[in-house]
């Protein structure tokens, strides 16, 4: 149930 | 030149055993503070933070930076050879492109050498912001892991639902559902049983059980787990690293915290 989000959309790569 | 000894051995296995199921590959970066290793899994879903301080290790020496890029499979085949009573040093030298482990066995005429060759990977270092969560579930490490086995055989996901009366796991799935209410409690002779919920607002989400089932793979390193929670963003499961010595006293030398994105309905 609900789609997957990626964990590199919250944190901005450095 | 890096080195640095760990008087328990097995702390470091328990934490290769935590991590190399959800990141193959990963850097571990040496500063004059201590190691610190940070990896997202393939899928890029979770991520994976651990920090050891330099002052957890016995002797700790960094002389400069040094970024220790590595097969975390292979360092934990490695560190099977160590002995759970074993000191463990690990040490680089400046350029180098391979680092030395050496275990020393408590009967003092023991001792053994391995090598690892160091790789070039790509950083991909995540910055993690600062947050503020509006919930926040301390709970026994084992009774996290039983759930999250427990509500795997009913659904892939679990969702955790926040109120007032407690905190909710549930799962639903083809043969039905499920779900595991705990609610706050402590006792004073066994504080690794407390349960301890703090919350700014009810609040609920949906998360991917594969992923949580493979951060319970820290539940060795120590007796409770937390849980940190905010609406859209990702949950953050935190294992503080425990070191236990011969007189049985109890060490906090670093953590992992494994961050997991939500599920969001479409």
């Amino acid at each position: 149930k609900g789609a997957q989000t990626r964990i590199d959309t919250f944190f901005k790569m450095m | 030149m890096f080195e640095a000894k760990l008087d328990r051995g097995i702390v470091l296995k328990k934490i290769l055993d935590a991590i190399n199921q959800l990141v193959n590959e990963a850097s571990w970066e040496c500063t004059s503070s201590g190691m610190s290793l940070q990896a997202m899994d393939t899928s890029h879903v979770s991520l994976v933070a651990v920090n050891l301080n330099g002052d957890g290790f016995s002797k700790f020496r960094c002389d400069r930076n040094m970024v220790l890029g590595m097969n975390l499979v292979n360092l934990s085949k490695i560190l099977k050879c160590a002995g759970n009573d074993d000191k463990v040093t690990i040490k680089a030298a400046d350029g180098d492109d391979k680092i030395k482990l050496i275990f020393e066995a408590p009967n003092e005429y023991e001792v053994s050498q391995y090598e690892i060759k160091l790789m070039n990977l790509d950083a991909e270092y995540l910055g993690i912001p600062e947050t503020s969560y509006n919930v926040t579930v301390k709970m026994p490490a084992a009774k996290f892991q039983r759930i999250c086995r427990d509500l795997n055989q009913i659904g892939d996901a679990v969702t955790i639902s926040c109120t007032k009366s407690g905190v909710d796991f549930s799962a639903t799935g083809d043969l039905g559902n499920g779900s595991v209410s705990l609610s706050q409690n402590s006792s004073f002779d066994k504080p690794e049983d407390n349960v301890t919920i703090s919350m700014q607002e009810p609040l609920s989400q949906t998360f991917a059980l594969k992923y949580l089932n493979q951060f319970t793979k820290a539940t060795p390193l120590c007796s409770q787990v937390t849980l940190s929670l905010s609406p859209d963003v990702p949950l953050v499961v935190e294992y503080k690293i425990i070191e236990e010595n011969e007189e049985d006293s109890k060490n906090e030398i670093g953590h992992i915290r494994y961050y997991l994105a939500p599920k969001i309905d479409d």
